[in-house]
């Protein structure tokens, strides 16, 4: 999990494309 | 009851439908702001500007400018209907194998025939742009691809449903439920030649299409040959200024 905390981060927001 | 194991068309109707509105809310760039008369091509100076560049800047440059658009994808995918029931690990693995091969796929929305060029940095720019990279093979390599795609002219539903079939390869090492994959992957072909005979395209451009799987897949394995060159020569470099999504999808 800590090898790709950030696709895990990006997996679980629920942000739009407008906050990228 | 007749024995018939594929999924009835309602479904296949909602997944194409799912998968072509997930494909316009994601795109980066709307296909009106790409019209080439909204942009200018690069112009000498900045041409020079950016051959001027160290390798190190413009691998810099280049390697924010892709993790922004798999960005996008990743937002694509979790949109998919099914992509996020899948567990965790396949989720990772779909989209560290996938996520640049589609966007080498949106690259064709971008790709100007007229002048061969594709929207960069806020213009449209051709291969020579990118010289300073010193992976003059890959980058020609990719602009032949895009040529290729564009000239099929796809729709933005077909992309969509193109993107959606790259990005659900249920032959990725490590996926631990490939029968899931497998499944979703099946569904979103269907939904793909259903669409193409809707269109009226012609025959033999699913195999068309499914042809240009293996080439993307080259297009990324060269990717990772130069990074690794790139990183052997330069390595504090990739590891101190690189976006960290980029290192994590291509580091290893």
């Amino acid at each position: 999990k800590e090898k790709h905390k950030i696709l895990h981060r990006l997996l679980q927001n629920s942000s739009s494309p407008v906050d990228l | 009851s007749n024995g018939d194991t594929s999924p009835p068309d309602s479904d296949i109707e909602h997944l194409s439908e799912n998968i072509c509105k997930s494909h316009l809310e994601t795109c980066q760039y709307l296909r009106e702001e790409l019209q080439p008369s909204n942009w200018q091509t690069v112009l000498q100076t900045d041409l020079d500007t950016y051959q001027k560049k160290s390798q190190e800047d413009m691998w810099q440059l280049c390697a924010i400018k892709v993790t922004e658009a798999v960005q996008y994808v990743v937002e694509f995918a979790k949109r998919i209907d099914g992509f996020m029931e899948l567990c965790q690990n396949d989720q990772i693995v779909l989209l560290k194998a996938g996520s640049l091969e589609v966007v080498f796929v949106r690259m064709c929305r971008a790709y100007n025939s007229q002048n061969n060029t594709v929207y960069f940095d806020s213009k449209f720019a051709g291969p020579e742009v990118f010289k300073a990279l010193g992976c003059d093979d890959l980058i020609s390599s990719v602009f032949e691809f895009a040529k290729s795609l564009n000239s099929l002219q796809l729709t933005e539903d077909e992309i969509g449903l193109f993107s959606a079939y790259v990005l659900m390869s249920a032959d990725r090492c490590w996926l631990q439920e490939k029968t899931r994959v497998e499944k979703l992957q099946q569904k979103i072909k269907l939904a793909l030649q259903h669409l193409l005979q809707k269109d009226q395209r012609d025959e033999g451009i699913l195999t068309k299409l499914v042809c240009k799987v293996s080439t993307v897949r080259m297009l990324c394995r060269r990717h990772m040959e130069k990074l690794s060159a790139f990183r052997a020569l330069y390595p504090e470099m990739v590891h101190t200024r690189f976006p960290p999504l980029y290192k994590e999808l291509f580091g290893s």
